[in-house]
């Protein structure tokens, strides 16, 4: 599954 | 981090200080969408305040405070310190048309059925079309002020360079955000007419003026 890993991103 | 993402952040920050200088240099907000800054406020707000349980980096941090104190201040100079500046007569543009539309995408597209997650996803799909107000304002005035444009053009940029970055990360990380990644393909999409005009006349030294 996608990306819930952190939201790195702003 | 990427030079993609590296270069995008700075201009999204670039634009916020294009504006805050545009702003009190004229001492004026004329020109400028109440409602696209309102809009960021709650995009920031939404996405940001996980900035209290998650730590990422101190860069991620320190630009998330940047991100929600300044787009607050500029409401604050719109509401207050340059109110009369500002003409609500002609931001018309009807929000709730972005908002409840977007707050039912996030109940259906999120990563997981939470309030927080489902907040993410809100600011994400608010952030795409939170400049429509302005570019509305834009379209019904016709013309802009040269600093204006050069703060919409550093926001557009910061949009599109955020697609090589996706690209990127794909092929170097193997990470992909299929929300984070329509969303953003549609917000650089509302800018190309905008780039139309902002490449071929405003960087040209000529007025930024829409045909009729």
């Amino acid at each position: 599954a996608p990306p819930v890993q952190g939201h790195d991103e702003l | 981090m990427n030079l993609f993402r590296l270069l995008g952040d700075l201009s999204h920050l670039a634009s916020i200080l294009v504006l805050l200088h545009k702003i009190q240099t004229s001492r004026s907000c004329r020109g400028i969408s109440f409602k696209t800054q309102a809009l960021y406020v709650a995009v920031f707000v939404a996405r940001y305040l996980d900035l209290f349980w998650r730590y990422i980096s101190l860069y991620n941090s320190a630009m998330k405070v940047f991100f929600i104190g300044s787009s607050c201040y500029i409401l604050y100079l719109m509401k207050y310190r340059y109110r009369p500046t500002n003409d609500p007569s002609i931001d018309t543009f009807r929000i709730e048309y972005l908002l409840v539309p977007c707050a039912i995408l996030s109940l259906i597209f999120n990563y997981n059925f939470m309030p927080t997650e489902i907040l993410w996803s809100f600011s994400i799909f608010l952030e795409s079309v939170a400049i429509l107000p302005q570019l509305f304002m834009l379209q019904r005035t016709g013309e802009a002020e040269a600093i204006t444009t050069h703060y919409l053009a550093a926001l557009g940029i910061y949009r599109a360079l955020y697609i090589p970055n996706w690209i990127y990360r794909y092929f170097t990380e193997g990470v992909i955000d299929p929300i984070a990644v329509t969303a953003g393909i549609v917000q650089t999409g509302l800018y190309l007419d905008f780039f139309y005009v902002y490449f071929t006349k405003v960087l040209q030294g000529q007025k930024f003026e829409l045909p009729a």
